[in-house]
C-alpha cells in the first residue's frame, strides 16, 4: 500500500504519525518511509543525518541516483528514503520538466514489489512535493491537530485531494483523519473531535494523545512502540494498523 | 519598522505571535500585518474572510490591485493585508519574472510613510514568499517552539537569514528569538530554553506560555490583550514591545 501522510497546515503531527505508524507496520511487513520535507524531520527522527556527499530524496527525485543507492535500513528494521535541505531545490527543477506531478510515482513504481508498505511524509504547504505524493498514493491519511482552526486546514487539504482525484490520480482514497495531540480533558479537544465525528465522508480514527513520549522517542531515533509500552499511546496506533490491514484485503 | 516573523518549521506560533504583537503595537502607532500564507490563518485570526471577488495578497503581489485597494482596517484598529488560497499561485507567477525576490519590498515601499510598524507573517517552508519577506524586512523575529528539534528548525532559518543578508538584504537584522508554547514546569521546555539562552548571537525574549487563551482569542478574531488581561500572557509581549521601541530609537 502506498500511503501519503498529508496536511497543508504546519506542525499538526504528520511526521510523528509517519514515524509511529511506519515503526509498527515494519513489524508486519517490509515498510519504507519516504521523507519529502527539506527540513528532514522524519530523517532526524530515525537518527539519520545525511553527509554533504550522501545522496537523498533530492538526488533520487532528479534521477541522479537509483532507489537502491538512496534507501537506508534503520536500526529498527524500518527502511528510510532520507531528505535534507537539498530537497528544497527539487520543486524548482521538477517544474521545468514535463510530467512534474508524476515524478515521485514513476520513481516509486519499482518499490511496489519490494515493500509491503510505503509511507510518504509530506511537508507543510501545498507544494509540488505534496501533489506528487498524492498523485503516487493509493491512500491519504490526514493528521488533524486538536486545536481551533484544525478544521479549516482539513478542508484546504480535502480540496487538494479532490483536485488530485479528478486531474491526476482517480484511484486516490482517503484512508481517514487521525486526530493528534489530543488532550481529552479539554473543551478544545472535545469540540474538535465532535466536529470531526459529525461528518460522514471519511473515517475518523481514535485520537493520538498528547504525550512528551512522542518527541522523546523521536529524539532517541526510535519508533514509539519500542520506546514505550504505554497502552493509551499504542492502542490508537494498533487500531489504525488493523484498519490498514483490512483495507489491504479489499 | 518592517518586521518579518519567520521560521521554516510548521506550527511553531508565527501567526499567533504576529497577531499578539500586531495587536499591541497598533495601540502605539499605525500597524499593518501582512498575511503571506495561502492558508490565511492570520486573516482568519482577525475575523476576516475574503470573498471570491475580493482581492488579497495574491492580486496585490502580482500588481493587479493597489495597496489602498487591498488593505482593510480591522475592528481592533490593526490594519490587515489579507490572504486566501489564491496566494499559492503567487510563487509560480513571480518566479517567471525578473526581480522575483524583491517584489514584496517594492510593493511595500510606499507603506513606510503610512505605517509605523509592518509585520509580515510568513508561511512554513523556505519558499519564495518567506525569502521576499526577509528581503523586505529591517528585522526578523523567530518564534521557536519549546519542543525537541526546535533548535534544528532554528538553525535552518538562521542559514536562510545569512543567505539573504549576503545576497539580497544586507540591512536585515535578527530582532531575536521568541520561545513559544512554553510549559515552564516541564523538562522539555527548560531544556530548550537553556539551549537557546546558552548561545550569544541574538537576544532570546521571555517565553510566551502555552495557554488555551491564544487559540480562543484567534477564534474570537481579537488580539490577545483585548481578550484577556492575564499578566503572565501579556508580560512577555509587553517586554518585546519595549524592546522593539528601543530598537526604533537606534
Ligand atoms: N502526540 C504528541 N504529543 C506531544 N507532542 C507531539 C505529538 N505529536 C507531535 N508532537 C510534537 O509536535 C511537533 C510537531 O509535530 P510534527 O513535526 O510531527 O508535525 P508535522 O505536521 O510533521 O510538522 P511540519 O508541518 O513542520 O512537517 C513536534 O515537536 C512533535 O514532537
Ligand atoms: N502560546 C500558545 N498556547 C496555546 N496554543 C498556541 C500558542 N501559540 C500557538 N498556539 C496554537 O498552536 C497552533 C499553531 O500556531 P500558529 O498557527 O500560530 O503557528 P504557525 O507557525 O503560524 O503555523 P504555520 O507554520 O502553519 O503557519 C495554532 O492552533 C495556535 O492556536
Ligand atoms: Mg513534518
Ligand atoms: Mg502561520
Amino acid at each position: 500500500m502506498f500511503l501519503a501522510i498529508a496536511n497543508h497546515k504546519g506542525g499538526v503531527g504528520k511526521t510523528t504519525a509517519t514515524l509511529a505508524l511506519g515503526g509498527l507496520l515494519s513489524e508486519l511487513g517490509t515498510c519504507l518511509v519516504v521523507d519529502l520535507d527539506p527540513q528532514g524531520n522524519l530523517t532526524t527522527g530515525l537518527g539519520v543525518e545525511l553527509g554533504s556527499d550522501q545522496p537523498g530524496a533530492y538526488q533520487w527525485l532528479t534521477g541522479q541516483v537509483t532507489t537502491a543507492q538512496v534507501i537506508q535500513k534503520t536500526a529498527s528494521g524500518l527502511y528510510l528514503l532520507p531528505a535534507d535541505g537539498n530537497l528544497s531545490r527539487a520543486e524548482m527543477e521538477l517544474l521545468q520538466k514535463s510530467g512534474a506531478f508524476y515524478t515521485l510515482r514513476d520513481r516509486l513504481a519499482g518499490c511496489r514489489g519490494q515493500f509491503r508498505y510505503v509511507l510518504m511524509d509530506c511537508p507543510p504547504s501545498r507544494g509540488l512535493l505534496t501533489i506528487n505524493a498524492l498523485a503516487a498514493a493509493d491512500y491519504v491519511l490526514i493528521p488533524v491537530q486538536c486545536q481551533f482552526f484544525a478544521l479549516k486546514g482539513l478542508s484546504a487539504l480535502l480540496e487538494t485531494v479532490d483536485h488530485v482525484q479528478r486531474r491526476l490520480n482517480p484511484k486516490l482514497h482517503i484512508l481517514g483523519v487521525l486526530p493528534t495531540m489530543a488532550e481529552m480533558q479539554t473543551i478544545m479537544t472535545q469540540d474538535v473531535l465532535n466536529a470531526l465525528n459529525a461528518q460522514k465522508n471519511f473515517p475518523v480514527f481514535k485520537p493520538l494523545p498528547k504525550s512528551v513520549k512522542f518527541p522523546e522517542s523521536n529524539l532517541a531515533g526510535e519508533p514509539i512502540h519500542r520506546y514505550t509500552n504505554e497502552s493509551r499511546l499504542l492502542e490508537p496506533l494498533l487500531e489504525l494498523v488493523k484498519f490498514i490491514q483490512r483495507q489491504e484485503k479489499l
